[in-house]
Order: structure tokens, then sequence, then C-alpha cells
């Protein structure tokens, strides 16, 4: 099927340092 | 867990990025010179980063927008993606903007970038939210209204966010209005030709 990003897997990066 | 090495490409990349566009209200100029466009993002990892360093909706004043469309659509009716489409459309009680809005947009924009509309993904155009004084708004573009299946589909608001989280179950239940609240969606043709403050629901969910 189409592919897709759930709102958990999406909700995980809310908070993630990011790399810069 | 998220790798914090690798960018995590949304499902969109391979055909098209999403640009964050917003609108301030300033009646001195035409309407088209009050929106810029703010970014374009294509991974997770940008979503965020953008999103965390934006104001709040909830903060904005009256007359502003945000809208989150599709690289290379423009967030009016005119635009050839969208004239012949039209919005689902939830309004929402004044008192919602500081209990509710931030997070009913933000779970919209989650749908949106994360495709959840299953096969019908490619139907959305985009999403705006509107900050007014008489109640702020939050509707899904899609791009044919005529499109019967896709369209009801997308409306089918639960798939907007699992419950518990479903914008329309979390609506209904605040608001204590089940059967009298109804999700609308509305074709651009008909709000532009509008002569009341009312447009007709071509589909009610």
């Amino acid at each position: 099927g189409k592919k897709q990003y759930d709102r958990e897997f999406l909700l995980d990066f809310q908070f993630m340092p990011v790399c810069i | 867990a998220p790798s914090l090495q690798a960018p995590h490409p949304l499902p969109t990349l391979l055909s098209f990025r999403w640009a964050l566009w917003f609108f301030k209200n300033d009646k001195s100029k035409m309407w088209q010179a009050n929106l810029r466009l703010v970014t374009k993002f294509s991974t997770v990892e940008d979503f965020w980063a953008l999103y965390t360093h934006i104001q709040l909706a909830s903060k904005l004043t009256s007359g502003c927008d945000y809208s989150l469309f599709k690289d290379g659509i423009e967030p009016m009716w005119e635009d050839s993606q969208n004239k012949r489409g039209g919005r689902w459309l939830i309004t929402l009680a004044k008192q919602q903007r500081h209990t509710e809005l931030d997070r009913f947009w933000l779970e919209t924009l989650l749908c949106l970038i994360g495709e959840m509309f299953d096969e019908y993904s490619d139907e959305v155009c985009g999403a705006v939210i509107n900050i007014r004084a008489k109640g702020d708004k939050i509707a899904i573009w899609t791009r044919e209204a005529e499109n019967r299946e896709g369209v009801t589909h997308i409306g089918r608001v639960e798939s907007w966010a699992p419950p518990p989280f479903s914008l329309r179950r979390i609506y209904k239940e605040h608001l204590g209005l089940s059967q009298k609240v109804a999700i609308g969606y509305q074709a651009h043709a008909d709000t532009a030709t509008k002569s009341g403050s009312l447009t007709k629901n071509k589909f009610v969910v």
C-alpha cells in the first residue's frame, strides 16, 4: 500500500535534539 | 527509536515537499500581498524544527492564517489544483482557542505530512487555519469536490487521528452536541459565489 507515517512515529521526533 | 543520524524523509519526498505559508491581514494591501511563504520542508526533523520555532496558532492575532500546502500549490481557490476542489471545515467555538486549537491544528498537520488518508492522500492539497475573532477555523483542502469517494474517505474525520485523538470526537465531546455538530465539506466554487455568510455543505460527516 501507500507509504504512511502514523502520528506516534511523527511525535517521537518532537523533542529530539537536532544536529546542525 | 528514531535515529539521530539519518533525516527521515516524509512519504511525499519523491514527488514534492510541503510549504508553510503565513497570512497577515493588512487591509491597505491586496490579499495576495499579505500572503508569505515561510519555508518548505521534506523531512520529519525539519517539520519539527519549523513547528517549534514558529508562533503557536493560538498566539496569532485575529485575521492571520497558517497554511500548509504541497509544494507547487498556492493556498488560494484560484490555484489550478484547488479550483475544482473544496474543504472539510471545522469551526471552533471562541473558548477553544486557548484550550484545543493548537492541538487540533497539530493533529491536522501530522495527518497531512504523514499522508494518513490512505490511497486518497493524493487528493489532499493542504490545510488552513484561520484565526478569527468570531471563531477560529481549521480546514483540509482537497483537489476535486466531485470525487465523492475520496472526499468522504478523508472526511471520516476519525482518520485525521486515531481515537482518542479524533478531532471529530474531541470536538463533539467537548461541546456536548454530539448530534448537532456536523463537519461539512464545501466546494470552493460555492464558497466563492455565496451570497450570504453561509456556504452550503456538499457532504457532511
